[in-house]
């Protein structure tokens, strides 16, 4: 038996948006301890992965280790019914062939619940090596979405450095070339600040197509964290406060 | 001239 309950809805709902794009059927991991999902997209070149707490959860049971096989573009269809202010509970049973979901609205008293069909995935689980980051870099989430939409306008790749002074994102195009530069900044005004803590310095390119993608979930998190390793693929994180985390790992560009 | 490498190349099949 399998129940989980979270007030603010609205979290699960930005969660599916944000990951609809990228993956399409994904087994969901149901632990006493919370829930987690690791999938990758079908190029194998980007993979989610979230974990969320039972601790951020109104209610949370799980009796034993369940894995729950989901179309994500038919659970964000179902999505759709929830309200932005209401609470979702999920349910499943041992041996489920369905998950339930309840959409409630304590205020206007409307419920809506939807029976999803699971599904049989036989996807393939890659071991992400624990990585000591030689950057990491924590900019406002809103800022590096804004940065990455408009370099994708003149470039399709973008070449991320960074060094103990700046980070620096640079494009190069049949348009011509440039860089937005952020240099650390923790002003008082917290919103503002950008992080860098460099203990090498690092230089990759990656797909700005896929960075778009990811964030999607900016309106999860105010601040995005880039963790970067010359030899490693790229870490976009996104903290959800007393909940969990959604990362995004995304393979690099290589020159020939 | 870049190449998109594969997460293959990095992470194992567990």
């Amino acid at each position: 038996m399998f129940e989980a309950k979270l007030t603010e809805g609205l979290i699960l709902k930005k969660i599916v948006e944000s990951i609809k794009d990228i993956v399409t059927d994904v087994n969901i991991d149901i632990s006493p301890s919370g829930i987690s999902l690791q999938a990758m997209d079908s190029s194998h070149v980007a993979l989610v992965s979230l974990n969320l707490s039972m601790d951020g959860f109104e209610h949370y049971r799980a009796d034993t280790n369940m894995v729950l096989g989901v179309s994500i573009a038919n659970l964000a269809k179902v999505m759709k019914l929830a309200d932005n202010n209401d609470q979702i509970t999920l349910q499943a049973d041992q041996e489920a062939t369905h998950l339930k979901i309840i959409f409630e609205n304590p205020k206007t008293e409307r419920t809506t619940e939807f029976n999803l069909n699971l599904i049989t995935i036989d996807s393939e689980h890659l071991a992400i090596p624990e990585t000591e980051y030689s950057s990491v870099v924590t900019i406002n989430s809103g800022e590096f979405s804004k940065i990455c939409k408009e370099l994708f306008s003149l470039s399709e790749t973008v070449q991320i450095t960074t060094n103990t002074d700046y980070v620096q994102f640079s494009v190069e195009g049949e348009v011509g070339s440039g860089q937005v530069r952020l240099g650390h900044n923790d002003s008082e005004k917290k919103e503002d600040q950008t992080i860098l803590e460099v203990s090498e310095s690092v230089q990759q390119q990656f797909a700005i197509r896929y960075l778009n993608m990811f964030n999607k979930a900016s309106t999860l998190s105010s601040f995005t964290r880039l963790c970067l390793h010359q030899e490693q693929p790229l870490v976009v994180e996104f903290k959800i406060d007393n909940l969990g985390v959604l990362k995004y790992f995304l393979a690099p560009k290589i020159s020939d | 001239k870049t190449n998109q490498a594969r997460l293959d190349c990095f992470f194992k099949a567990g």
